[in-house]
């Protein structure tokens, strides 16, 4: 990362959108600048509110080619998007955009709030950085928006100029980003692990570690669907038809294999979801409507196989996109929800929000 | 006069290269100085830090920071790179 000090010697700014663009309806540029400010706010101790009136720190506008005073001029469909000045006075901290692109909520033309949360790192004192996997490289990458944007280098920057998020705020600013790929119970840790990241949930509400897979595990492709813990400590990652088993931070050799060397017929394509059940040593694999049990021992699907999930998990009755075994309760994912179920009594216990591991 | 188009890219890649090393590469006065009106007669007043960089070392500075082979040059795969829709703040210090 790169900083241009000395930052703002404040930690309560404001803003004005100052015009919008006629590309989106006001509500969206409205609730993409919000977002891209809620992003800085919830890793800073930064606030920011809103002004109509009047000159703001941050003052956001769109224009063309040669726009108002500003120095800066742009150029027209593509090439640059946006710019920003750094905290200061005047130009300082203002962010324009330029009226020429096609601005969006979504991934087609350019993503508003993906480009202001950039544009408003510069608006903060942060530079360009050259990690390409970081919010602050200059060239623009559309990513998930379920996907929480900093990588840990605009973290790092960006607390290098201002601090740390006051401890009340631990985890809630990965709350809106919580989509449950897959969950799982790894190394004696809860791992929450979505396209490209991975979130290690301490107990205790001792805190939320968040990492890029790519740091534990490079070998392994991002996008993963479903992992589990197997009896003999080793962590196998689904994507596809293929899996990877892992020990601790080595890929096992001869990885990825193909789905149907543990016994899945050739129909099967992907699974949704995995949860190893360690007293029993069998494994249930959920795809659809449907799961499968693997035997780990003897490495070999049970006969009988693939039975209606609703019938032995009765109140399971939706895809199931993670499920994880804790203090001998079972909890399946779906969407924004999760089930908390006692597989001995054969029952769903409670409804819960997925992200309540997070204190959400 | 037949215009040859591999000149007439190869023109389009310099001035493609020139601005671009321009906008991003060459460091940029604190804005709130530019807004003002500035008598242009005599250049060393404007107090402007001229860049005395060559081409040749921005475009190396350049290929350093997006992890590109360092050549000096404008090859292929850093054409392309320039190409890409981005941010208009420069990548050197402002």
């Amino acid at each position: 990362y790169g900083i241009t000090l000395p930052g703002w010697k404040k930690n309560n700014l404001t803003y004005r959108i100052v015009n919008h663009t006629p590309d989106m309806s006001k509500k969206d540029v409205d609730k993409a600048v919000e977002k891209a400010f809620e992003v800085w706010s919830s890793v800073t101790p930064l606030v920011f509110s809103r002004i109509h009136e009047g000159i703001a720190d941050i003052m956001i506008a769109f224009g063309t080619k040669a726009h108002g005073h500003c120095p800066r001029y742009f150029d027209g469909p593509l090439g640059i998007l946006a710019h920003a000045f750094p905290p200061g006075i005047g130009f300082g901290g203002d962010v324009h955009f330029d009226e020429d692109e096609n601005w969006t909520a979504g991934s087609a033309g350019f993503n508003l709030f993906l480009v202001a949360a950039h544009e408003f790192g510069h608006a903060l004192g942060l530079s360009h950085s050259n990690d390409q996997r970081a919010l602050m490289f200059p060239n623009y990458a559309y990513v998930s928006l379920s996907e929480f944007p900093l990588s840990p280098d605009d973290i790092s920057g960006i607390q290098s100029i201002y601090g740390e998020a006051f401890k009340s705020q631990c985890c809630s600013h990965y709350c809106a980003y919580i989509e449950m790929f897959v969950v799982s119970y790894l190394l004696q840790n809860l791992f929450h692990i979505s396209i490209r990241h991975l979130w290690r949930v301490y107990p205790d509400n001792l805190g939320v570690e968040r990492e890029l897979i790519s740091t534990f595990w490079p070998a392994l492709s991002p996008g993963i669907e479903a992992a589990y813990e197997n009896n003999k400590d080793q962590i196998l990652f689904f994507k596809g038809n293929r899996f990877w088993a892992v020990s601790g931070y080595r890929v096992l050799l001869g990885y990825p294999k193909n789905i149907n060397t543990l016994g899945f017929p050739k129909g099967v394509k992907k699974i949704d979801a995995a949860v190893c059940n360690k007293n029993t040593g069998k494994t249930d694999f959920f795809i659809g409507d449907k799961y499968w049990r693997f035997d780990e021992n003897s490495q070999s699907m049970e006969k009988g196989y693939p039975r209606q999930t609703v019938k032995d998990f009765p109140g399971i009755n939706q895809k199931v996109d993670a499920v994880f075994q804790q203090k001998g309760l079972l909890y399946f994912f779906h969407g924004s929800k999760q089930w908390e179920f006692d597989p001995t009594a054969k029952k769903v216990i409670r409804e819960i929000k997925s992200n309540s591991w997070f204190n959400c | 006069v037949p215009v040859h188009p591999e000149n007439d890219s190869q023109g389009d890649n310099a001035k493609l290269v020139q601005d671009y090393l321009n906008k991003f590469y060459a460091v940029e006065s604190d804005p709130n100085q530019l807004g003002l009106k500035i008598n242009v007669s005599d250049p060393k007043k404007l107090g402007w830090r001229t860049n005395a960089e060559s081409t040749t070392q921005k475009l190396q500075k350049m290929q350093q920071f997006f992890g590109l082979k360092v050549t000096g040059k404008p090859d292929t795969e850093t054409l392309e790179m320039m190409k890409k829709p981005r941010c208009g703040v420069p990548d050197v210090g402002l």
